[in-house]
C-alpha cells in the first residue's frame, strides 16, 4: 500500500 | 503600531489566491524584517511558507513583533475589493482585535487620492503550529516556466491517477536556448531521483503561477518536495508536500 507521512516526520516541531 | 504600504497591492491579492485553498486560517507574523506566514493544510502533509521582506514595501513600520490571526477566505474577499493597480495599506495596533486594509488608487497621486476605501477585518486567535525546516541539499532542482508547470499538473490530474483511461508520460528536458531567461528549463541533478506526489496538491500550488514567471522544484528522496515561487524584490511563496511512498 502507498502511504504518506505527515510533515512532522521530516521537520522539527518548534 | 503596525503600518505597511504596498504600492503593488495586487501582489498580496495574488498571494492570498495562491494559499487560501490550502489553508483556511493562518497567523501573519510581522517583524521589523518583514511579513512571514507558515501554515500546514488540515491533513498536515502540505505546508505553505510566505516571506514578504520589509524592503519590498514603500513604507514599513512595525514597532514590535506582532502575530495576527486571519481567516484567509475573508481576507481574500476584502482584498478582492481592491483594484489591481491600487496601493494597499495594512494597519493594526496592539489593543484592537481588528486589522484595517486601505486601498487607494494612484491616478493622480501627487495631488490627491482619487479613491480611498478601507475595510476592517476581525482577527482571530489561531493556535499555529510552527515547523523548523532545515536548509537541505537536494538531489535535483528544476527551474522552469511556471505556466508550463501548471499546464503539466493540470493535464496529468485530468487523466487521473487510477489508470482507468490509460497512462500519461511527460518528459521535460533541459532547454536553455531561449530568447528570454524565464522561458528556460534548467535541471540541476546531483543524483537521479524518482518520487510520487498527490497531484491534487500540486494543482493547488500552481494557483501561485501569477506571482512569478518561473517556478523552482527541489527534490530529494528523504524530504518533502519544495515548490517555490519567487516574488520579485519581495520574497517568496514556498510549498512543501510529503511524498507518497510504498509500504
Amino acid at each position: 500500500p502507498i502511504h504518506q507521512q505527515v510533515l512532522y516526520y521530516y521537520f522539527l516541531d518548534l | 503600531m503596525l503600518e505597511l504600504r504596498l504600492v503593488q497591492g495586487s501582489i498580496l491579492k495574488k498571494v492570498l489566491e495562491s494559499i487560501k485553498d490550502l489553508v483556511n486560517d493562518a497567523n501573519f507574523d510581522f517583524s521589523s524584517s518583514g511579513l512571514t506566514l507558515q501554515s500546514m493544510d488540515s491533513s498536515h502533509i502540505a505546508l505553505v511558507a510566505l516571506l514578504l521582506k520589509s524592503e519590498g514595501f514603500e513604507h514599513y513600520r512595525c514597532d514590535r513583533n506582532t502575530s495576527m490571526g486571519m481567516n484567509l477566505g475573508n481576507m481574500s474577499k476584502m482584498l478582492k475589493c481592491a483594484g489591481n493597480d491600487d496601493i494597499l495599506t495594512i494597519k493594526g495596533d496592539d489593543v484592537s482585535d481588528t486589522v484595517t486594509f486601505m486601498f487607494t488608487s494612484d491616478l493622480v497621486r501627487e495631488i490627491f487620492f482619487y479613491k480611498i476605501a478601507d475595510f476592517e477585518m476581525k482577527l482571530m486567535d489561531i493556535d499555529n503550529e510552527h515547523l523548523g525546516i532545515p536548509e537541505a541539499e537536494y538531489h535535483a532542482i528544476v527551474k522552469m516556466p511556471s505556466a508550463e508547470f501548471a499546464r503539466i499538473c493540470k493535464v496529468l490530474a485530468s487523466i487521473g491517477d487510477t489508470g482507468d483511461i490509460g497512462t500519461a508520460n511527460i518528459v521535460l528536458r533541459q532547454n536553455t536556448t531561449v530568447d528570454k531567461p524565464e522561458d528556460a528549463t534548467v535541471i540541476e541533478m546531483n543524483e537521479p531521483v524518482s518520487m510520487t506526489f498527490a497531484l491534487r496538491y500540486m494543482n493547488t500550488f500552481t494557483k501561485a503561477t501569477p506571482l512569478s514567471n518561473t517556478v523552482t522544484i527541489s527534490l530529494s528522496p528523504d524530504l518533502p518536495v519544495v515548490v517555490k515561487y519567487k516574488i520579485a524584490e519581495m520574497g517568496y511563496v514556498r510549498f512543501y508536500l510529503t511524498p507518497k511512498m510504498e509500504e
